[in-house]
């Protein structure tokens, strides 16, 4: 079972913490405002008011014993590093924070932070992949030159069957497995939730309306398909 | 070729337009402020100083003309709800707002946004998903009960064959691939960076130190061999 502390209940943070509770860890979730934790108490296992720069008060509730710490103070980067020293003073050693430029991730790192996470950064470089890669819907990157993409069918392709599609000896891709859309398929006696993935589909196959194609090979590669295909 | 408009060149609208251009799309990167127009302009086609709220100076740059727009202002609800108007004014369809909160999100739209997107919640979801699987690296999810992750193999596994570790039967999971950590492997020639994924593995391949395992499966069955595993 794991355990983390939460620091700092905005929007980041506060998403965060449920989520971890939600997802079976148990979580303490902290914030100088009453009004956020009374917000969040029932979806968190322990939330408090205490200011994070109060080593006593953190002390008091766990923190000291916690598996990773995670500090998602807004733009105050003198409250997020004494912060870290005081975890850090308290024994931790996953310290997690929230921070906005390279400078202030140098800093971070100097007084102990383990992890020095850009949110903003971060959903701009995901989004701007996802947009820009026709009809992409999710990508996950496996290494600098290979990802996994979810692909939505464009309509030129329907009733085309993977055999003629042939991904892997004309493209130089792996289909490895093909989404329905909700409700869909009249030729599959698979419509329950847990069916709505074909898992090495066959030749035979034919596309339909809505399918996604979980697809993995090479960026350049990807691109290529997607771009040829829209 | 993909042409967009980006609105707001904050950390998320200048990380966003960025990666768009690097990903090959036009990029039209648009705010009010003259240094951050400077900052960005060798990263995207064109960078320009204006108001969002001017539409003839946004049809003056090429607006009307863009597949999509995102409006990346920050915490200012009448600046993107009167931008998104203009926006629907000048013929654009696919208008993506940054926001805050739900009612901004029914508000836009209302007005005519079509996607409105909360990037502090999603960054804590998806966060929250990493942290508490058990040295995920990333995961995608395919379906709500379905997802693929990077899994970063525990010492307790090395040396272990695949077929011992029979994913599959035992855990109703698909081994999809291996990625090799940088450098690694003594037992294969396969050490340039296109070689580091190791698709369909056989069951006689051993796990070495800093293996990832790509794998999928039902969530719950991903979480409980995970948490075994560690
Ligand atoms: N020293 C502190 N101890 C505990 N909580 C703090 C401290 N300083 C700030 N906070 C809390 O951190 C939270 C996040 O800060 P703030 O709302 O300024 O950031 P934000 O950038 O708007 O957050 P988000 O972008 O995640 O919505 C606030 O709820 C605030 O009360
Ligand atoms: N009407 C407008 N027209 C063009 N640009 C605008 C307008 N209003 C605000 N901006 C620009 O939007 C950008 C983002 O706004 P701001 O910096 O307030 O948000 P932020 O929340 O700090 O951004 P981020 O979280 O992405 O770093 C700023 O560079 C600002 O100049």
């Amino acid at each position: 079972m794991k355990r983390f502390l939460v620091i700092g209940l905005g929007r980041f943070g506060m998403s965060l913490a449920e989520t971890l509770y939600a997802e079976g860890a148990e979580v303490i979730a902290v914030d100088e405002r009453a009004d956020k934790v009374e917000e969040i108490k029932e979806r968190v296992s322990h939330a408090v008011q205490l200011d994070g720069m109060d080593g006593e008060a953190l002390k008091s509730v766990g923190a000291n014993d916690v598996d990773a710490a995670i500090i998602a103070i807004g733009e105050n980067l003198e409250a997020s590093v004494v912060t870290t020293v005081i975890l850090r003073e308290l024994g931790l050693s996953e310290i997690i924070v929230r921070a906005y430029t390279e400078r202030e991730k140098r800093i971070l790192h100097l007084v102990g932070a383990s992890r020095v996470i850009f949110i903003e950064q971060e959903m701009g470089r995901r989004l701007g992949k996802t947009y820009s890669g026709n009809a992409i819907l999710d990508y996950i990157e496996l290494t600098p030159t290979h990802s996994i993409v979810q692909w939505e069918v464009p309509k030129n392709l329907i009733d085309v069957s993977l055999g003629e599609l042939n991904v892997t000896e004309k493209w130089g891709l792996n289909l490895f497995a093909i989404k329905k859309a909700d409700g869909a398929s009249k030729n599959f006696a698979w419509r329950k939730e847990q069916d709505r993935l074909i898992f090495n589909p066959d030749d035979a196959y034919c596309i339909e309306e809505g399918d996604v194609l979980i697809l993995v090979g090479k960026n350049k590669e990807l691109t290529r398909f997607t771009d040829q295909k829209k």
